[in-house]
């Protein structure tokens, strides 16, 4: 399940947009014990002035992302804007049956976005 | 020559987390052992909702780290015994006569490049208790071989608790990898004459590193 992208181009600003994999949508739910999906999100949305100077409590944004915002509203054409992109992320345990039927945890780094910004 | 097919997505999924691209379907239904969802509870934020990188305890989670088990590692696994799963009764025997049990764990699915941290074997025994208590010894065991050597003793004050013995360095060097097979023979002898015990269940509780899991900017983190 993700939240529908707006339109044909990324529209509003760069944040993080829910998306939820579910281990049953890929037939994985037999042998995955825990969790039954989980919580990816992804990051979508312009980068351009003002949302490159992200908010109070957003992630700090790099001077190099207001550079290129600040180029790009001076001559559109130079270089495009920054990227919306994940700054930070979380992990995730995965608990299943091998194929020798033991069961395994398995932890992953940097598997979930809890914010984005503009790189 | 044709370039082999790209893996479909659900593949190239468990390509990218590191799991056998081929999974054999339903497994073998068994109950998951309590220290394994202990474990998963503990670590799993999602599961916890209380967050990124704290415990429902509020302590921060390290990563490439068990906490609970206070070994680096990220991945946990319960290996049942492969021996005889049905042993037969054994006649109680005088002290010092009580049998012995070879235990086999399959350890084909750790790869080389994961590195063993901690091996820790749990027996279940029953048996009437002994004030005195027991000796456990632990012998290397080759199949259709005698006796190996000792790998270790230990004293079991009280059946009542899963007894608990470290094989990481005793089975096999400490900073090997984990072989593909682990044959033991057991014994344990009561400290004065009793009837023997029996032993109702053995598991191994491995805990490994995969580097390729452990991102190097987790490390810098931690």
């Amino acid at each position: 399940e993700a939240e529908p992208a707006v339109g044909g181009s990324p529209g509003g600003t760069c944040r993080t947009r829910r998306l939820y994999v579910s281990f049953r949508e890929v037939g994985w739910h037999r042998w995955v014990i825990a969790p039954r999906g989980f919580l990816a999100n992804y990051c979508q949305g312009q980068c351009a002035l003002p949302a490159t100077l992200s908010g109070p409590g957003g992630t700090p944004p790099l001077n190099h992302a207001v550079l290129r915002a600040l180029m790009h509203a001076a001559a559109p054409g130079a270089g495009g804007l920054p990227c919306c992109v994940p700054a930070r992320l979380s992990p995730i345990s995965v608990l299943f049956f091998d194929n020798s039927d033991n069961v395994v945890l398995r932890h992953y780094e940097d598997m979930v976005v809890d914010e984005c910004g503009c790189r | 020559a044709r370039a082999p097919a790209p893996p479909g997505p659900a593949a190239a999924l468990l390509q990218a987390l590191w799991l056998p691209n081929v999974h054999r379907g339903a497994p073998t239904p068994r109950p998951v052992p309590p220290v394994m969802w202990r474990l998963f509870r503990h670590r799993d934020p999602q599961e916890a909702r209380v967050g990124p990188r704290r415990t429902p305890q509020g302590t921060t989670l390290r990563p490439c780290h068990v906490e609970e088990l206070g070994v680096a590692g990220n991945i946990v696994r319960h290996i049942p015994d492969r021996g005889a799963p049905t042993r037969p009764p054994e006649p109680a025997r005088a002290a010092g006569q009580c049998p012995e049990w070879t235990v086999v764990f399959d350890l084909s699915a750790v790869e080389p490049a994961e590195r063993p941290s901690r091996a820790r074997l749990e027996l279940r025994f029953a048996a009437a208790e002994v004030p005195a208590g027991w000796e456990l010894s632990i012998t290397q065991a080759a199949e259709g071989e005698g006796a190996g050597p000792v790998l270790l003793r230990q004293a079991v004050p009280t059946l009542g608790t899963p007894v608990r013995a470290e094989l990481l360095g005793a089975a096999w060097p400490r900073n090997a990898s984990a072989p593909r097979s682990l044959r033991l023979a057991l014994a344990l002898r009561p400290r004065v004459p009793a009837a023997c015990a029996h032993l109702a269940e053995a598991s191994l509780l491995l805990v490994t590193l995969d580097p390729r899991l452990c991102h190097p900017l987790a490390r810098l983190r931690r």
